[in-house]
């Protein structure tokens, strides 16, 4: 799959930039968290195109971000259900 | 009964068109 570029997305219109970047985040957000990988992808798409695509190829950078959402996710979780042990 | 139907966050799907916050309909 060829990496995807600034003037790829540009080229493209808004909707479809979202959907360019969330095939390619999709995968890698799959290999860290299988389960929770739709909707962390899905969190990740309401950042700017021009961040998500520095996350592309940062992986570093894409992790910490992957973190954070499932955080956020978890908080969104323990909201709705609270029951956990520890 | 609450508001069950939060819908947040929209969850990706490879190869669905994504359509982000507005796939929540009222």
């Amino acid at each position: 799959q060829e990496p995807l570029t600034a003037s790829m997305l540009a080229a493209a219109p808004p909707q479809e930039q979202k959907q360019m970047l969330g095939e390619r985040i999709y995968p890698l957000v799959h290999r860290m968290h299988s389960a929770l990988a739709g909707k962390i992808t899905g969190m990740l798409l309401e950042i700017d195109n021009s961040e998500l695509l520095h996350m592309l190829e940062s992986p570093e950078s894409l992790h910490s971000k992957v973190e954070e959402a499932v955080a956020v996710l978890q908080a969104h979780h323990a909201k709705e259900g609270s029951h956990k042990s520890g | 009964s609450n508001g069950s139907s939060i819908t947040w966050p929209p969850e990706f799907h490879p190869g669905v068109p994504w359509k982000g916050l507005q796939n929540i309909d009222p």
